[in-house]
């Protein structure tokens, strides 16, 4: 199985269609790896995005230098994972 | 495992396995009302199946539902199954079930991208598109939901085999897609199709590649409002209605823009639950609401197509 120890799902909140052109910049760039899950649309739509471990301080970083609020979604993706599957194993047993 | 559909666990998530033995199993139990129909194989070789619900008649006016084209939204699969037992649950029982079976077909596909969900139990939760391979590329997958022949390779999808939002080289290049456009061609007599997503709590019609309000906008306006209201009525969950394109953002090749070419006027796709706390990694705890409150959504867009004939 795919680990995503480390994944953080980021809510982001675009105030403006300058804001939301920034992260459509952010989507852009295929070496963070980013995973939206919402894309960007119009201000004021959150936008939430998957962000692995090695990018995360990357993608912070764009955000609060471009003065776009964010908040943490999900704090580690893997943890809510390993829940899931210990629910469906729990089941079986 | 459940030997019977009462005592299948409708409250956890399953895996492909478990979600067809399912099917056979409604199936044998309800040989009168429900049927198993293979309408073709993904890509990887999975069959790929729906499940009719008919009093009988041929090719009688239909309605479609899908849940679980995009594998990952597990929510979907999940609420397909509690959907399929409560047809048979509220046939003889329920007068508006029972009114729309007196006279239209049900046709449910549970797992709409068998091979996505199979890799999502095995492999990558988090998979979302369908596993085809494009030459010339080590990327995997089309998103099946940009794959359709509507406005196909317009903006609102990608030509990037790595990106989620990829087209597909061509329209219905993937299975799992031309499978239903077959079955839909073929049948000729659907009335209304939904397709079920999640997350972000939203019931949206066509268009999703123009801005350009379609034909039927007040229509399927004021029936996403009825249905939406009838969702909210059991739950309190906030659900939000409009065209694709102005709802969230433009998206060319999408399902129901295709099936409303088609002349299917009820035309809709609904993302379920949740607010944006867990995303697609929904908390079992929370299916059978989901389920409950989409359902009323459901009953009042298949009473709306039962009474407005076409």
């Amino acid at each position: 199985l795919e680990n995503f120890v480390g994944h953080q799902v980021l809510r982001i909140s675009a105030a403006d269609e300058a804001q939301v052109q920034k992260v459509k910049e952010l989507e852009d760039l295929e070496h963070l790896q980013l995973d939206f899950w919402r894309g960007p649309a119009q201000p004021g739509s959150s936008i939430d995005v998957r962000v692995p471990f090695p990018s995360i301080q990357a993608v912070k970083v764009f955000l609060e230098a471009h003065a776009i609020s964010y908040s943490i979604m999900i704090e580690d993706v893997q943890s809510l994972l390993d829940e899931e599957q210990e629910q469906m194993f729990a089941f079986q047993g | 495992r459940a030997r019977s559909t009462n005592t299948f666990n409708y409250a956890i998530y399953h895996t492909l396995d478990e979600i067809y033995e399912f099917m056979d199993m409604l199936v044998a139990e309800n040989p009168q009302l429900v049927s198993k129909l293979q309408i073709g194989n993904t890509y990887e070789g999975r069959p790929i199946y729906v499940l009719k619900f008919s009093t009988g008649g041929n090719k009688r006016p239909a309605i479609w539902i899908d849940t679980g084209i995009h594998s990952r939204e597990w929510v979907t699969q999940a609420s397909g199954t509690w959907f399929a037992k409560k047809i048979t649950e509220d046939y003889g029982q329920d007068p508006k079930i029972t009114a729309i079976l007196s006279n239209m077909d049900i046709f449910l596909e549970i797992v709409t991208n068998p091979d996505g969900f199979a890799f999502t139990h095995s492999t990558n939760r988090l998979w979302r598109k369908t596993r085809s391979r494009t030459a010339g590329s080590s990327c995997i997958g089309v998103d099946p939901n940009r794959n359709w022949d509507a406005a196909f390779g317009m903006p609102g999808a990608s030509g990037n085999p790595c990106t989620e939002t990829y087209r597909g080289k061509y329209a219905n290049s993937e299975t799992e897609v031309k499978s239903i456009v077959d079955f839909v061609k073929d049948h000729g007599n659907i009335k209304g199709f939904i397709s079920i997503h999640s997350y972000s709590q939203l019931l949206l019609y066509p268009y999703g590649y123009t801005n350009t309000p379609n034909p039927d906008q007040q229509e399927l306006d004021q029936l996403a409002k009825e249905a939406v209201t009838a969702l909210s009525s059991l739950h309190g969950t906030k659900y939000t209605y409009g065209s694709i394109y102005t709802t969230i953002y433009q998206a060319s090749g999408n399902t129901i823009d295709w099936t409303y070419s088609q002349g299917i006027k009820y035309s809709y796709t609904f993302e379920l639950r949740d607010t944006g706390r867990y995303g697609f990694l929904l908390p079992a705890s929370q299916i059978i609401p989901t389920a409950q409150e989409t359902w009323l959504a459901l009953v009042t867009i298949m009473d709306h197509v039962k009474n407005h004939p076409y």
